[in-house]
Order: structure tokens, then sequence, then C-alpha cells
């Protein structure tokens, strides 16, 4: 059930340039990317192949990122798919398999082009088949040391490149939720299926639902803040499986956005002591497994600080949360813990509602650039100094065109954030009239839907 | 909602994260546009990929095949001025609307609720074994003067807050609430008020619940969705 693509690694929106090839690569055809896969990996001279996911059209390559003169290129077309055999440093089993580009042994001699037999004369000249590329380090006599080379120090014949195994090459820290290496097959060596399919496992881990988790090809990795790496596996009577990768021994990284008063992000660095729901409810100690049996234990989590019973995030969930002490209720969040402030401090101040603020400031309250005001990029502007022309809309400087009660603003240089305040504040004795000090009875003369108020049934 | 009914709210949406999570409320007031609160969010330029409402049911986990069920990804973020602890949340298709999916109006701008208009706020959020944990929950609560409630809450109270009398029975919004609506029927039209924010101790008792005084950026919601 394994699919021919596990064998290749997958780069979204991109492409492989190189000089004209002579002779030319066959023409694209019309296949699905398993297909193409299939095709690719039982042909000795495909290394790697365009997919156009649009037209559905293959290209098979003879190159890769690491072949001379080619390079990556974004292309929003096509997704590029490389053998991992040609793109990995690490070594699988023995690696009789390695087809990387290591030409230096672990003591740092060069390696000796198998094609020549000078200084050492030896038997394993190159032949399509077996990969005895160049000088690359290989290991064709599946040698238990891993790949190996023939020197150019005529003293010394032949030397181990020392390429470590995949899965001691990246160690993992905590429970591995930053893991990012390529180990694909689990504890008990069995294939890891890719992330991107839903066959032979269904799961809800898509790889563009969850862009900050890695999940790219088939490699393992911890989405759900399990006890370590994992993956779904390629035998269709085992869902998942966990993977064995080293743990890193050096000191364990501290985690960003510490905090104790109130908490940043998704709180996952909160260490505060609220230890109640909101709806009064003690939270459930992290060490126990009653009233909620759960796997958050402070052993197996030890970078999440599960102390007593405070409110922690261990899971990357929105918020901090615990389990609570209550048996009809599992899990509650902790949000009246306050977010602590994210803004920058105020340059400078504005009067009223800012429409003569003519200052300098020019970043918004979150510390974006502004946007020139005469620019069309990234924003278009339904304001600019042309349909303002009294407004003092210069350069980028933070203004109020249209009297916005809110204060001076200004688009923004974030293509995702059209427009923001500015670190401008009121200054001090700038009081806008209180809303409640001018209370008029309003007559409401437009409605919005009438709501068809339905009876509840019941169930 | 503790305190409440079963009830209708077809603006209520229930925000769901990439695990199908309910974990806030929030109110639907254009077709591609939702308003929350700012608590619920990490942050105003989160990913939120993944990320759905989910509006037009009544069950907070309705069957996949249930017919009034709309699943619609949000694309974008917006955060509300300074202090406003708004949001509005941009779709990526419109909601349909029927007799399950409605908008909510929003007030003139700075409008003040007259003391004494019951309002109603609705969500998906923890019961505490009042009512039924797994259906839209509604409750009433009449809008108390900001003078009291400033005497109330010892002059802790800004503009920007808007207030509900406490109930002896004790109902407010809890727990999953947070981002919904308290909308009270004004004229005919049921308009959007207040967003429900967290508080340290859900329905109080003995003290005035507070909620995102609406009208105070209305300018900036319609600037949003012009922009």
């Amino acid at each position: 059930h394994r699919s021919p693509l596990n064998d290749f690694q997958r780069l979204r929106a991109t492409e492989l340039l190189a000089e004209p090839a002579d002779p030319p690569l066959p023409s694209p055809e019309q296949s699905s990317a398993e297909q193409c896969a299939r095709r690719c990996a039982t042909s000795l001279a495909c290394r790697a192949f365009h997919h156009d996911w649009q037209s559905q059209l293959c290209q098979l390559l003879p190159w890769t990122q690491h072949s001379p003169h080619i390079q990556l290129q974004k292309n929003i077309h096509y997704d590029l798919y490389q053998k991992k055999v040609f793109l990995r440093d690490c070594i699988v089993a023995d690696g009789s398999s390695y087809r990387g580009t290591r030409a230096m042994t672990e003591k740092g001699l060069r390696c000796q082009h198998w094609q020549s037999t000078t200084p050492h004369d030896h038997r394993f000249l190159p032949s399509p088949h077996n990969g005895l590329e160049e000088n690359y380090c290989r290991n064709p006599d599946w040698d238990k040391r891993g790949p190996w080379c023939y020197t150019v120090d005529p003293n010394i014949r032949h030397q181990s490149c020392g390429i470590k195994k995949c899965e001691d090459a990246v160690c993992m820290t905590c429970n591995g939720e930053d893991y990012r290496g390529t180990v694909d097959h689990t504890e008990s060596g069995t294939e890891c299926q890719r992330w991107d399919l839903q066959h032979p496992h269904k799961h809800p881990y898509h790889p563009h639902k969850y862009p900050d988790k890695g999940l790219d090809d088939n490699y393992c990795r911890n989405p759900d803040s399990s006890e370590r790496p994992w993956c779904y596996t390629v035998d269709p009577g085992r869902e998942r499986e966990y993977c064995r990768i080293r743990l890193c021994t050096e000191k364990r990284p501290r985690p960003l956005n510490v905090t104790t008063g109130c908490f940043r992000g998704k709180g996952e660095g909160y260490r505060g002591r609220v230890n109640v729901t909101v709806s009064g409810i003690p939270c459930q100690r992290w060490d126990a497994q009653v009233p909620h049996q759960h796997h958050f234990t402070p052993e197996k989590y030890p970078c999440k600080d599960l102390q007593e019973n405070y409110c922690r995030n261990p899971d990357g969930s929105e918020a901090p949360w615990c389990f609570t002490a209550r048996s009809t209720v599992r899990i509650a969040f902790c949000f009246h813990i306050h977010r602590c402030p994210d803004e920058l401090g105020a340059q400078e101040c504005y009067f009223g509602h800012g429409e003569h603020y003519h200052g300098l400031v020019s970043k918004t309250r979150k510390g974006i650039t502004c946007q020139p005001w005469a620019a069309q990029t990234p924003h278009v502007p339904q304001i600019s100094p042309f349909t303002h022309p009294e407004a003092h809309l210069e350069e980028n400087y933070c203004r109020n065109p249209d009297n916005d009660s809110h204060g001076p603003w200004c688009y923004t240089m974030d293509p995702r954030t059209p427009f923001d305040y500015c670190a401008i504040k009121p200054c001090s004795g700038s009081a806008v009239p209180s809303v409640l000090e001018n209370a008029d009875a309003v007559a409401f003369k437009e409605c919005g839907q009438r709501d068809e108020r339905l009876q509840y049934k019941g169930r | 909602i503790i305190g409440g009914q079963p009830g209708n709210s077809p603006w209520t949406v229930s925000i769901r994260n990439r695990a199908g999570v309910h974990f806030c409320g929030g109110s639907l007031v254009e077709e591609q546009w939702v308003i929350s609160t700012r608590q619920c969010f990490s942050s105003c330029d989160a990913d939120l990929m993944g990320y759905e409402v989910h509006l037009g049911m009544l069950f907070k986990d309705p069957g996949p095949k249930d017919p009034e069920l709309q699943t619609i990804p949000i694309t974008r973020i917006v955060c509300g001025p300074s202090e406003s602890q708004l949001v509005m949340l941009k779709l990526a298709r419109p909601a349909t609307l029927n007799r399950r999916v409605a908008l909510i109006c929003l007030p003139p701008e700075r409008y003040v609720v007259p003391a004494g208009t019951v309002c109603e706020i609705a969500g998906w959020g923890e019961t505490r074994g009042t009512a039924d944990g797994g259906v839209l929950n509604v409750a009433q609560l009449p809008v108390l003067a900001h003078g009291e409630c400033n005497a109330a809450l010892r002059g802790r109270v800004k503009d920007s807050e808007l207030c509900t009398a406490p109930l002896r029975a004790g109902v407010g919004a809890c727990e999953g609430d947070y981002g919904g609506p308290l909308a009270c029927l004004t004229a005919d039209c049921w308009v959007l008020e207040g967003v429900i924010t967290p508080s340290r101790v859900c329905a109080r008792t003995d003290q005035p619940a507070l909620f995102i005084r609406v009208s105070l950026y209305v300018d900036w919601i319609y600037k949003v969705m012009k922009m």
C-alpha cells in the first residue's frame, strides 16, 4: 500500500531550471503525480520530475537541485518531486542507497573519482546502475560502516565518510514538535504514509491545514503534541506508530514568550498560577488521572511545566487550559487570563481624533511600516494625495484623512493588513466627549432581517 | 450560557479550530464578515488556515449531514482599535441566509442602549449544568445604566463597556460563549449592541457583567468591510 511518491521529496510551486539539455528532454506527458512517480522510479536516468497540477502534465528530469548548473526557481504551476536518495545527506541502514554529494572522508581527505584508477587502482568502476558518480561517497560493497571512498592520498587507500544515519542526523528536543528531520520509517521499520495522501489511512492532518507543522512528504512529525514524532504507516493494519529519533543532548531550549501574569499568542509559554476555570471549577492536577485520564503527564512533557494544576498549553491549543476537577467537564480553556499587551509604545500623541496630526510616525501599533500614500502596492488605496489633497498625505506618515474616531492610521506594507492604526495615543487632556454625555434618543428608521423566531421544538 | 435555555439565534456562529473543536462564538454582521473578540485569537496576524465558522445549527456538534449546517473557512483576521478587544473575521465565501442563518444589524454610531432594555446572549459554551450543553442556549439580561454600573464596580467601567444587571438566578455567559452576541431588540430589529468577553467568574449574582460596546466601533467595522 505504499505510494510511489514515498521515494520523492516534494517542493510546491517550484521548478528546476537548467541550461538547454542535449539531447533535449522528453516532452511532458499527461499523468497523475503518482503515475509519474512510478515512471520515474523505474527509470535509471530519472532523478526528479515536474508535475503541473493544473494540466496534469509530467516531465521527467535527469537532474536534481544538487546537480551542476541547476537551480531552483519559484513557479506556481509546478510541483517538483526529487528522488530522496539524491537529496539526503544522511544514510538509511548501511547507506548502500546513498546518492548524495559528500566527497570528503570523515578525516577530511578528498575522495578519488570512481572513474579514475589513480592513485588507487580498484574494481569499482562506474556504470549506469551502481551510482558511482564523480567522487561521491558510496557503499558499493555494503560495508557496515556506511559510505566510503578511495582517497586522493596515495598513503591512504580508502576511508569511511562518516555520514550519519538519518535517525541520528537531526535530533529532537522536548516532544519533537519542532523536529524537521528526514526519518520516514517507524520504530518497527514500517514505512510512513505521506501526509498529503489519504491512503491507506484517512487522517485530518492535511499539510495545507497545518502549515506550521512541517508535514512534508512522509517524514515523522508531531503535529498533535503526542509524546514524540510519529506517522501514519503504509500498513493498512497499523494506523500510526511512533518513530525512533535521537533526543538532543544539548541543553533544552527555553520556551519563547515565557510569561506569568498574562499570556502571549497561544500561551504555550504561560507559567502563571491560575488554576481555576472561569466557571469556578478547580483544575485537575497534571500528575493525576482522576477524574480524567490523560497522557499529558509532567514526566512525558518535561518542557511544558505541567506543575500542580496550573493552566497550561502543552498541545498548542488556542489558549492555556486544564483538565477540570469535575467529571462532567473534561477540559476548559483559561481565557480569563489576560493577554499581554502586544502593541508598540506610543511614540507621539494627537489631539481630538488626530485629524490635524502632521507628525512623522510611520509605523502601525504592531510595528508594521506604513505604505506610502501615493503608492499602489501592496494595497490600492481608496484615499490618496489625489483624492484628499488637503489631508497632507505625505510619504508614509500616519494621518487621519477620513476623521476616523480611533485616530491616525495608514495603509501598511504587510500584504495581509490593508490598514491599521498607528503607534500614537491621544494626548493627555485631549478628551473626546464621552458617548454617555450625548445619549440622544435614536429613532430606528430601517431594519435588518427580521428574525423569524422558531419555537424550539425539543429533540 | 449559564441560566439560559435552548433557543434560536441565527446570527450566532461557532468558531472552530483546525481540529474542529468549538472554542469561541461570533456574530454574523455581513454575509462574509463575523465579529468576535480578540481574546479568542493568538495574534492579529494569526494563521487561521484550517479554522472555520459553523452556522445554521442548533446542536453544538451536528451530524455532517445536517442540512442546515454551513461550514465556511476563515481567511483573514482584522484586529479592532486598541482597547476595543474586537476582531473581524473574513469568511472564504458568503454565508447563505435562510431561516437558520441571518445577519444582525449594527447600531448607529455611538448609540447608547437605554437602561432596562432586555437583551439576549447566545452561545454553545459552558452551562454549569443549568441547561443542555449540547445545543445553542440563549438568556435574557437587562442593560444597566452606566452610572449604576460604575458605582457597583467602583469606577472601573470604561465608556467602551456596556453593562447588564446581575440576576439572582445567576445568568450569564461563560467559557465557550466569548465573542458571541449581546443582541437587543429595538423597533423590531435585532441589533448587536455588545460582544461577550471573558470575565474572571461566570454569571455573577453580585456584580454586573461587562460587554464590549459595539456602537463605539461601528465606524471601524464599516471601514474594514469597505477596505
